[in-house]
């Protein structure tokens, strides 16, 4: 018996979590207020199973065909991507640099490691986000708890697996309390190598 | 509780075969 909100259709392979996609765009210009924010972000539609998940994503543009100041997020049922969200309250993120043209595949893959449930790291994860910018497009994955330290290694070697990344590329780690602290979300990161 | 576990590989294959009622 299925008693959320979304549920599997009969004879569909069901999710670990329902998982809600989220799209937001913001204006360079603007200050990147947590209000601001709030309202930018929009909420798109949610997932329960794996043939869900494909019909959705099958529909949306690529986030490599994006333009501007962009974001795609897809959370946990119930999270929403904010620092301030009681779940992400005491988290942080992963984060990784893509030159242009990668955004759309990296991104499938993190996305499909993510909702077959491949990082091993129990409730830990909290969602991922692509995000496209001017210069670089950022990936980043968010878990609960910054400061465990075999959980958020293990989601940095999960994600060096499942992207299939150089053993020499840069990982930066950001704690949301930092992010709220200095406003913003890739600038003085913690890089690990 | 299980886990439900999908590798890749797996969660393609769902793509081009979807579940007919």
């Amino acid at each position: 018996v299925c008693l959320q909100t979304v549920c599997p259709g009969a004879g569909e392979h069901p999710l670990q979590y329902n998982y809600t996609f989220w799209y937001s765009r913001r204006t360079p210009s603007r200050p990147a207020s947590s209000q601001s924010y709030e309202q930018n972000i929009r909420q798109i539609g949610t997932v329960a199973s794996v043939e869900q998940f494909w019909r959705f994503y099958s529909h949306l543009v690529r986030p490599g065909d994006l333009s501007g100041h962009s974001d795609f997020h897809l959370f946990k049922e119930g999270i929403k991507p904010m620092w301030e969200d009681e779940s992400n309250r005491s988290g942080g993120k992963w984060i990784i640099r893509l030159r242009k043209g990668l955004a759309s595949r990296f991104w499938e893959n993190i996305i499909l490691a993510m909702l077959g449930e491949q990082f091993m790291v129990g409730e830990e994860i909290c969602g991922a986000v692509v995000s496209i910018r001017f210069q670089e497009d950022i990936l980043s994955i968010w878990n609960r708890t910054s400061n465990d330290q075999m959980t958020t290694s293990r989601i940095r070697d999960t994600l060096r697996r499942v992207l299939n990344l150089p053993t020499n590329t840069i990982m930066e780690y950001k704690t949301h309390n930092d992010s709220l602290r200095d406003n913003s979300s890739f600038r003085n990161t913690k890089i690990s190598l | 509780g299980t886990r439900i576990i999908y590798d890749r590989k797996f969660l393609l294959e769902c793509r081009s075969s979807p579940v007919t009622k």
